[in-house]
């Protein structure tokens, strides 16, 4: 289905996104 | 941790649900912490993504006759959009200010709302997806609800095409969803109905065809075969009836009870 590739693609571009700023603070703890 | 309910839903969700969870908490220990790198380029493929999604979902609600989806559907989608608009603010106050905390707070309300409007959205699609599974069900009841006014063999041939193929779709569906639910008891109840409706079937038209015989011949023992007829009809239907309520449970409140 359409809607769930779609979603796919969010959750893809999220963990990118969520990945680069928890890396930044994980540096300091 | 959310729960999600099917293994699709789960499998797109989870691993982005735990990695929020995880900026969360990392964003609260340090909170005063390093600057945050440059985000525009994640940001910008999330609003790519978010307008695909949108562009998808639009086609989805205005391809659909589901008016429960068109009617729920679209809020998700605004949800997803807000939430998107909300990453975009704080990657432009980021890149003005790399500590900027509000640009952060942001930055975890906009991840959220990434999430949360994806899952409603999902969820919105799944439940139409199971009001089709339940239509097809409710078609079973419909023709089981006639096997009593059924007393000829033309009329047990027809009642048997129609039934069969409504019947197979049901199974066939039915046992798709339950290898998809992540709840293990709702899993079982399926599977063990589904056996109960695939013995009762052949039964009940054994049934039919020994009653249709013995009004055709006038014998005697026709009205304990029309009961015999009917149980078989009504333990049939009160399956089906079980499919319908364990499809329709999308959330683990029920688990006190079962």
């Amino acid at each position: 289905e359409m809607i769930l590739e779609a979603a796919k693609g969010i959750m893809a571009a999220s963990s990118a996104l969520v990945r680069a700023a928890n890396a930044a603070q994980r540096e300091l703890i | 941790m959310p729960v999600f309910h099917t293994k699709t839903i789960e499998s797109i969700l989870e691993p982005v649900a735990q990695q929020v969870s995880r900026l969360v908490i990392l964003h609260e220990e340090a909170e005063d912490g390093n600057a945050m790198p440059d985000l525009s380029r994640p940001v910008q493929a999330v609003s790519l993504a978010v307008t695909n999604l949108v562009k998808v979902g639009k086609e989805t609600i205005n391809s659909s006759d589901d008016k429960i989806l068109k009617q729920d559907m679209p809020a998700a989608l605004i949800r997803v959009e807000e939430a998107s608009q909300l990453l975009e603010e704080a990657s432009g106050m980021l890149g003005a200010d790399p500590y900027s905390s509000s640009a952060r707070k942001k930055l975890i309300e906009g991840s959220r709302g990434i999430l949360q409007g994806t899952s409603s959205l999902l969820l919105c699609f799944d439940e139409s997806e199971v009001r089709k599974i339940i239509q097809e069900c409710k078609r079973v009841l419909d023709y089981l609800a006639i096997a009593e006014v059924i007393d000829t063999m033309e009329d047990l041939i027809q009642f048997l095409k129609d039934l069969s193929p409504c019947l197979s779709k049901v199974s066939r569906e039915v046992g798709a969803r339950e290898k998809e639910l992540t709840h293990q008891v709702h899993s079982e109840i399926l599977v063990r109905c589904l056996e109960q409706v695939k013995i009762l079937a052949p039964i009940l038209i054994c049934s039919m065809k020994v009653y249709i015989h013995i009004v055709e011949q006038k014998g005697k023992g026709a009205e304990e075969a029309a009961e015999n007829r009917n149980y078989l009809a009504s333990r049939m239907s009160d399956e089906i009836q079980e499919i319908i309520r364990v499809l329709q449970l999308t959330t683990y409140d029920e688990d006190t009870s079962e």
